[in-house]
């Protein structure tokens, strides 16, 4: 855009980019086709974060934090971790 | 361990792979190896067998493949996801599919292919990710040594809850994961590390950081993967920021976090006679610049300024250090020493040459 982004909102952007892609891959975060429709449901993807910081042993907070992105950022198998 | 949903399992004892193609980073030598060498991981705890064809439809096809191959799951580069494979089943159940465009090596460099391959192959087998950070089956990259490697007892209970045990007349075990409030947990090697503590067990490091409560545990290659599992002896020299790691006759030397070029060394450098095979435990007395080593019941006391051995040693640990007969590890810290021996840990006042208290080996870590 003609407007430069700020580093910060572009780091966090692709942060979250990364834990929408990590938890559909491996934590049955179903995607969500129609981004522009809010629906009136719980997000679930806070659920799935805390599934996966559990999985890990890591604090589960349900929050994108730094080890949680640490452990995101790591080369892993691409099987899923839970589910078929 | 985990069972995949469902418990798929293969019906029969003898299966089949083949290696469809190659990675052109590997001899192809060196790639057969790599998975002779994974496949027998688990023929080697189960009644399981894998025999190699080379054409035909096989049980497991290993396959390297680049972004979409046509199973719903396609690679994303260099990185990131290395490979996946299915659960046992017809077609492609069983196969493991490989990211040809990862850096695939036989050694700690890119990825290990055996490393990889191993655990691809308990997915094709049955097994689910494991939530135990030292199994083969934790979802994570973890490079160890091949010539080293021995599958950990959480992933030998997983495959043989499903193919039963292996026919050899004695049961394989293997390394298990240190729990840090484990009450019989002895440790190997104990050291200090700007200000941090490092607490060293088979290929783990235990690592204690002093404003924090969690204990850390991390695979020593995360940090040294030229580093061997194992260390015996450790210690810091405060003055020179150097960590010195032994093991059998052999030490490095850590400069800040790398280790410095031209080690390993041998130890008869520092000058034990060659009837020292290797070092139990080390610490280093930053007040007066003395190191003391403990070999076996004896200890040997090592200037740091004139870097040679003081004369008058060996002596017997007993003489000079209490009740503390022998030593597994021991490092100083705020002017005490503290022997770990077994699971007890003993607080030495060097100054009034006497033990001021006794506590578990894991009185460290928050438990």
């Amino acid at each position: 855009s003609a407007f430069p982004v700020a580093p910060e909102a572009e780091e966090e952007r692709k942060n979250i980019a990364l834990v929408e892609t990590y938890l559909q891959n491996f934590y049955n975060l179903q995607k969500d086709d129609q981004p522009h429709v809010r629906l009136k449901s719980v997000n679930p993807l806070p659920e799935k974060l805390k599934e996966m910081q559990e999985f890990f042993g890591l604090k589960v907070t349900g929050k994108p934090d730094l080890e949680t992105l640490e452990m995101m950022k790591k080369p892993r198998c691409g099987v899923p971790d839970i589910g078929k | 361990y985990v069972f995949t949903e469902g418990n798929p399992k293969w019906k029969r004892n003898n299966l089949t792979y083949r290696i469809v193609n190659y990675t052109p980073l590997m001899r192809r030598a060196d790639v057969d190896e790599a998975i002779q060498k994974a496949l027998s991981v688990w023929s080697n705890v189960t009644p399981l067998t894998f025999q190699k064809i080379e054409d035909k439809m096989a049980d497991i096809m290993i396959s390297f493949v680049v972004r979409d191959h046509q199973d719903n799951s396609p690679f994303d580069g260099p990185n990131g996801q290395l490979a996946h494979a299915f659960q046992p089943g017809e077609a492609i159940g069983g196969d493991v599919h490989l990211d040809n465009e990862e850096y695939w090596t036989k050694d700690g460099r890119g990825y290990n292919l055996f490393i990889v391959i191993a655990h691809e192959l308990g997915h094709s087998l049955g097994l689910s990710h494991s939530t135990d950070p030292g199994a083969l089956m934790y979802p994570t990259y973890a490079y160890t040594d091949p010539k080293e490697f021995h599958l950990p007892q959480d992933d030998i209970d997983g495959i043989q809850a499903i193919y039963g045990q292996s026919n050899a007349p004695v049961q394989p075990t293997g390394p298990t994961t240190p729990q840090a409030c484990d009450p019989s947990l002895t440790f190997d090697a104990v050291t200090t590390l700007r200000g941090e503590m490092m607490f060293f067990k088979g290929r783990y490091i235990l690592r204690k950081h002093p404003q924090r409560i969690e204990t850390e545990l991390n695979f020593i290659s995360l940090f040294w993967p030229k580093l061997p599992s194992g260390i015996q002896a450790a210690y810091e020299n405060i003055e020179r920021d150097e960590v010195l790691l032994f093991k059998e006759d052999k030490y490095w030397v850590l400069r800040g976090y790398d280790i410095a070029p031209g080690y390993p060394k041998s130890i008869y450098r520092l000058g034990f006679p060659k009837t020292v095979k290797r070092v139990n435990a080390a610490y280093s007395d930053e007040n007066t610049g003395k190191t003391y080593f403990f070999v076996a019941d004896r200890y040997w006391r090592y200037d740091e300024n004139k870097r040679s051995m003081d004369h008058g040693y060996p002596r017997k640990i007993l003489s000079d250090f209490g009740k503390i007969g022998r030593v597994d590890a021991a490092f100083q810290k705020d002017g005490y020493v503290y022997f770990f021996h077994g699971t007890t840990q003993f607080q030495f006042d060097p100054r009034g040459k006497r033990i001021v208290r006794q506590m578990k080996s894991n009185s460290w870590f928050d438990c």
